[in-house]
């Protein structure tokens, strides 16, 4: 799942 | 984006203007660990260097800067301005304690062996245990000042959103960011004593003082 990963955190 | 990861983000923001001001307007940093100031500057400098080559939104470009700053503002108010109020002997947790496991654990354990990834690792490794030596410096001197107390909960209260909304895009997105939210878990059990002291003591108008 961890593609799914977007990098829209802070 | 969801109401915890807003609540989180602003609690956070609000956490490091409260430092700002505690240390501006009393014109002193005492019981504040600068070691744990420089480990946040840190995060944020090795996760948000995507600042500059993908853009996400509005919002996400200006919190980073945001946050870069009042990280970078904070770090040179306690070494550079009000230097002479910084607690330096009080201050004393090894720093290479934290550095070099996080370091080892971001090449150990990563999603990809790129260098970005690797540094966006080590930021959210860093990031669990950057408050340790604030906490430490805390337990040494066995009292804080009410100021600092409101700035820690909000800084553990952010994380502890995030965890929320980890659980939220879960359900709703099947996101799933694993050393995001294990990252996530050990660094708010890390304020669950200070929690417990802050509820106890702070919100009933006495000053936290360690026994």
């Amino acid at each position: 799942q961890h593609l799914l990963r977007t990098k829209d955190e802070l | 984006m969801n109401v915890f990861r807003i609540l989180g983000d602003v609690s956070h923001l609000l956490a490091m203007v409260i430092l700002l001001v505690k240390i501006w307007r009393s014109k002193s940093c005492a019981g504040i660990s600068g070691k744990s100031q420089i480990l946040f500057a840190l995060v944020f400098t090795s996760r948000y260097l995507d600042l500059l080559t993908n853009f996400i939104s509005i919002y996400n470009t200006v919190m980073k800067v945001v946050f870069l700053l009042c990280a970078y503002v904070t770090v040179y108010l306690i070494y550079g301005k009000f230097r002479k109020t910084f607690d330096s002997e009080n201050d004393s947790f090894r720093l290479e304690f934290l550095l070099v496991p996080v370091i080892g654990l971001s090449f150990l354990e990563n999603y990809s062996f790129t260098p970005t990834e690797i540094l966006w690792t080590f930021s959210i490794y860093l990031e669990s245990v950057a408050i340790l030596p604030q906490l430490f410096m805390i337990s040494k001197t066995g009292e804080a000042e009410t100021i600092t107390t409101h700035y820690l909960f909000f800084l553990g209260l952010y994380r502890a959103l995030y965890l929320a909304n980890w659980i939220w895009r879960y359900h709703t997105e099947n996101f799933y960011d694993q050393i995001a939210v294990v990252s996530g878990v050990v660094q708010t059990i890390f304020y669950c004593d200070f929690f417990y002291l802050y509820i106890t003591k702070v919100l009933k108008g006495k000053k936290l003082s360690l026994p």
